[in-house]
C-alpha cells in the first residue's frame, strides 16, 4: 500500500508523521520504504541521511536522470529503507512543468521499485517476504504546497494521510487540500482515497486544541483517526539525533501515539 | 521600506510575524500595507478578510488581470491596509512560469501603489502623511517555498525578515534560504538585504529551544534580532478572531514580544 503524507499548510507534522509511522510499522516486522519528495529533505536528515551535492536523489529520479532503485538505502531502523531528497531540489517544481507526463514521473519510478528483483531478493532476507514485492508499505513525504511535486505523490499513492495541526490555520486549508485530492482522483488517479486525518501537536491543556479537534471530528467524523498525537518535545528532539522517536525515546507520549496511529492505519488497510 | 517575510520551512511563524509586526507598527502611527502572497491566504483570514471565489486578489494582480490599487482595503487596525490573497491562488506558481517578466510582476504592481495619488490622498487623512507616499512600511507574507511567488516577493522587497522556529528542522533550511536570497540579489534585485532573523515559538522551558537559539546566534550573531518570540497560545488564538494579538490580548507575552520586535525593526531602518 502506498501512502502520501500531504497538507499544503506548513509545519503541521507531515515529516514527523511520515518518519514515525514508517519506523513503527517497520519495527512491527513489515518491509517499508520512505520516499522524501520535499526539497527541504527533512525526512532524510531526520533519519540521519544527507546527500552530497553531486549525489542523485529523488529530484534526479523525477527528471529521469537516475532510477529510484539506485538511490534507495537502508536506515538505522531495521526493515525501513529511505529514498532521500537531493540537496538542490528547490528547482524541481519549475523544471517538472516542462517534463513529459509530468504528473506520472514518481508513479513510474515506484513501479520500477515494486517490480525490482534486486530489491525483492534483499527483502527476501526475511523468509516471510520470499517471492513478494520488496515493500509492503511505501510512505511519501510531501512539501508544504499543492504544486507538481505533491501532485506526483498523489498520483503515485493509493491513499492520503493528512496531518492536521490542532490550530486555527491548519483547519482553514482543509477544503483546498481535499479539493485537490478530488481533482487528482477525477483526472489522474481514480484509485486515490483519503485514508484519514490525524490531529497533531495537540496541547490538550489549551482550549484551542480541544476546539479544533471537536471541529475536525464534526466535519470529518469517519475520516479522523481516533489517535491524537500530543505536543511532545521528544518528537522535536529526535530528528537532531537522526532517529525516529521509537528508537530515541521508546516510552515517551510521542512514541505511544505513533504506535497507536500505526495500528489504526494497518487496520484501515 | 518593503519587507518580505520568507522561509521555505513551513509553520515557522511567517504569517504570525507579518500580521503582528504590521499591526504593531501601524498602531505606532505609521501607514502600513500587508500583502498576502500565500495561496493559503492565512494573513487575510487572520485579519478577518475572506475573498469570494470571483473577487480578484493578489493572484489576479500577479497575472496582470487586476491592479493592486484596486484590491487594497482597510482592516480592523487603524493605519493598516491589506492586499488579500485570492481563494484560488494554488495554480499561481505554474501559471506564473509562463508569464512575461515573471519575477518582476509584484514589484511592478507595488510601484503602482506607491505612486498612487488616490491611495496617498486617503493616507493624507493623517496630516503627517500629506504629499508623501501612501505607505511608509510594506510587508509581504510568503508561502512556504522558494518558488516563483517567493522570488516575486524577494524582487519586490528591499529587506527580508526570516522567522526561524526554535527547532531542529528550521535550522536546517537556513543555508538554502540565504543562498536563494543571495541568488536573487545577484541576478534580479541588487538592493536586497537580510534585515534579520527572528526566533519564534521558543518554549524556553525546553533544552531544544535554548540550543537552537545558541546555534542561530553563533552562526548569525549580527543578523539575529535580540527579541525572541516565546511560544504563547494567545498568538495561535488571535487569528480565529480575525485580530492581531495587540488587539486580541494587548498584555500577553506575544504582544510584548512583537512590540519589542517592531522597535528593533524600525531602529535597524
Ligand atoms: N507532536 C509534536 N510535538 C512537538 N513537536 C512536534 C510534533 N510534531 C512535529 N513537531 C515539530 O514541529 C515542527 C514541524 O513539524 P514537521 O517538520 O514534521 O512538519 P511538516 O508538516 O513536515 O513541515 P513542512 O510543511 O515544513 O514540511 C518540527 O520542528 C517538528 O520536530
Ligand atoms: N509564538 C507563537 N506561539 C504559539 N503559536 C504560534 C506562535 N507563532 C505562530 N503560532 C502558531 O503556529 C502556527 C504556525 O504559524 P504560522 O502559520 O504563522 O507560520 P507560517 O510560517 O506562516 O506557516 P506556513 O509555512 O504554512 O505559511 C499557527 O497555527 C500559528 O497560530
Ligand atoms: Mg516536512
Ligand atoms: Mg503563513
Amino acid at each position: 500500500m502506498i501512502y502520501a503524507l500531504a497538507n499544503q499548510k506548513g509545519g503541521v507534522g507531515k515529516t514527523t508523521t511520515a518518519i514515525n509511522l514508517a519506523a513503527t510499522i517497520a519495527q512491527a516486522g513489515e518491509r517499508v520504504l520512505l520516499i522524501d519528495s520535499d526539497p527541504q529533505a527533512n525526512a532524510s536528515t531526520g533519519l540521519g541521511v544527507r546527500l552530497a551535492p553531486d549525489e542523485p536523489g529523488v529530484f534526479e529520479v523525477l527528471l529521469g536522470e537516475s532510477d529510484l532503485v539506485g538511490i534507495v538505502r537502508p536506515t538505522e531502523v531495521p526493515g525501513l529503507d529511505l529514498a532521500p531528497s537531493s540537496s538542490h531540489m528547490a528547482g524541481a517544481e519549475v523544471m517538472l512543468t516542462r517534463a513529459d507526463k509530468r504528473e506520472f514521473r514518481l508513479r513510474a519510478a515506484i513501479a520500477q521499485v515494486t517490480s525490482s528483483a534486486a530489491l525483492a531478493s534483499r527483502a527476501a532476507g526475511k523468509p516471510e517476504n520470499a517471492g513478494g514485492p520488496p515493500y509492503s508499505y511505501i510512505f511519501i513525504d510531501c512539501p508544504p504546497s499543492l504544486g507538481l511535486i505533491t501532485v506526483n505523490a498523489l498520483v503515485a499513492a493509493q491513499q492520503v494521510i493528512v496531518p492536521v495541526q490542532a490550530e486555527y490555520y491548519a483547519l482553514e486549508g482543509m477544503t483546498q487540500l481535499l479539493g485537490t485530492v478530488e481533482a487528482v482522483k477525477a483526472r489522474l488517479n481514480p484509485d486515490l482515497t483519503v485514508s484519514g486525518l490525524v490531529l497533531t501537536m495537540a496541547d490538550l491543556r489549551t482550549n484551542l486544541a480541544g476546539q479544533v479537534e471537536a471541529e475536525v471530528r464534526r466535519h470529518f467524523p469517519e475520516l479522523t483517526y481516533k489517535t491524537v498525537v500530543p505536543r511532545n518535545v521528544r518528537l522535536a528532539e529526535a530528528p537532531s539525533h537522526g532517529l525516529p522517536v521509537s528508537l530515541f525515546d521508546p516510552t515517551c507520549a510521542g512514541s505511544d501515539a505513533y504506535f497507536d496511529l500505526a495500528k489504526e492505519v494497518i487496520e484501515r488497510g
